[in-house]
């Protein structure tokens, strides 16, 4: 199963993860 | 063989005519075929027809009847286990797909009678921190791909895009995209809240209207539902919404914008978490937003596995989803849990009549099926989440 999430945010919005990482719930994924 | 290879003479021969040609052929007809995958077919209301497209083994699996394995996968796994066994199966289970059974709930693995309710298992209180950030994770899982939407493409893997209006749906009138239109009733009674009690709930000195500015004063006359959530007072009905109003810099609506839209000096972003056999299958919210409405896809189940995401293309917009549209403080957000072949279920659990994965006849590709909650908050016209709220999750099936 897979979760695809789409959002508006300001142009500086960054990920703060990298492709293949492993994530849990409540973890930071982007900040602005 | 030394002596084979070494002593042989080589010799050469000229290829005949006809061989050459039909190699330049052969060479032609497989570009030809690469271009028209590549290029993109549009109906006749200008969107994107979706289809099968990727190497010879993605077609066999296309032929297979997915859903109904699905279905059968999820029925034996929902068979009763015999008590004695649950302990030795289930652990043996999570030693194979890596879960950790020091954060379930119940942690004693008899009080699971199938593997499905394993599959959907709980976690404890407080082994999920929820991080101070705009964005955090909602699912447990691995960060797939993310980056930003250029022009009007999602990139699923890295050289191969898919439409976003085919991911999200798009309102066009006439169009066959949208089959049925229903407001989800919410058991919340709203129609007596006013601003003193607003205030009151929250034990602070502001009223209502100040801290939303567009709140039409009659709201209240706008709810269908009459019966309170005995789990829920209006009290925590309240202080959620409102923390939910506060967090995210409470905003109107946001009309019917396309997909596509967004603030000057914003852009639009995209991050897809793929969630393993053995991680846990809930999902919470991913920020403090509202859900306006969610799109229910009916598709196929195929593999969502990184292995399958490299090789068919579409795999998001082909696959059963659940698109979950709305608004956050920066302003559109969207979730969309995509099924996969073991995980035909979705679950939300402020959408009771939801059903995915049902047996009967599919609609066509990009067809799907709308409701709106704009019930559960008239205040925020919407479902209100907190972050890393549970929202709800992947069943067996």
């Amino acid at each position: 199963s897979t979760i695809v999430l789409v959002f508006e945010a300001p142009n500086d919005f960054e990920f703060t993860v990298h492709s293949g990482q492993k994530v849990k719930v409540g973890e930071r994924l982007g900040d602005v | 063989l030394i002596n084979a290879w070494t002593e042989t003479p080589t010799k050469w021969y000229p290829l005949p005519l006809a061989v050459g040609a039909l190699l330049l052929v052969a060479i032609q007809y497989r570009k030809k075929v690469k271009r028209a995958q590549k290029e993109v077919q549009l109906d006749e209301n200008g969107m994107e027809i979706i289809k099968l497209k990727g190497p010879w083994h993605v077609h066999v699996l296309g032929a297979l009847p997915l859903r109904n394995m699905s279905r059968l996968w999820g029925y034996v796994n929902s068979l009763e286990l015999p008590v004695w066994f649950r302990p030795h199966g289930l652990r043996l289970y999570a030693y194979a797909f890596g879960c950790n059974l020091d954060e379930i709930e119940p942690s004693d693995l008899r009080e699971y009678p199938s593997l499905g309710a394993f599959f959907y298992r709980k976690l404890k209180d407080g082994v999920r921190p929820v991080a101070k950030a705009a964005l955090v994770s909602p699912a447990d899982g691995t960060m797939l791909h993310f980056g930003t939407v250029q022009g009007s493409r999602v990139e699923q893997v890295k050289g191969i895009t898919y439409s976003l209006d085919a991911l999200l749906g798009v309102e066009r009138p006439g169009s066959p995209s949208s089959i049925t239109s229903t407001v989800v009733e919410h058991n919340r009674d709203m129609s007596v809240v006013d601003d003193k009690e607003f205030a009151n709930v929250n034990g602070i000195e502001y009223s209502l209207d100040q801290l939303i500015d567009a709140v039409p004063k009659k709201f209240g006359a706008q709810v269908d539902a009459s019966i309170v959530e005995p789990e829920r007072s209006m009290q925590d009905t309240l202080v959620h919404d409102a923390s939910v109003a506060l967090e995210m810099g409470f905003k109107p609506p946001l009309d019917k914008r396309p997909n596509t839209y967004v603030r000057p000096g914003n852009s639009l972003f995209f991050a897809v978490i793929y969630l393993a056999p053995g991680d846990y299958h809930r999902f919470h919210s991913p920020t403090a937003w509202v859900v306006e409405k969610r799109r229910h896809f009916m598709g196929e189940l195929f593999s969502v596995s990184p292995f399958m995401a490299k090789r068919l293309e579409n795999l998001f917009v082909l696959n059963e989803r659940v698109a979950l549209l709305g608004r956050w403080k920066y302003g559109f957000f969207g979730m969309v849990p995509v099924g996969a072949t073991n995980v035909g279920s979705i679950k939300v659990n402020f959408d009771k009549d939801l059903r995915t994965n049902v047996r009967g006849k599919r609609p066509p590709p990009g067809t799907y099926t709308e409701a709106v909650y704009s019930a559960a908050s008239p205040i925020l016209q919407g479902q209100p989440l907190t972050p890393a709220e549970e929202m709800g999750g992947f069943r067996l099936g």
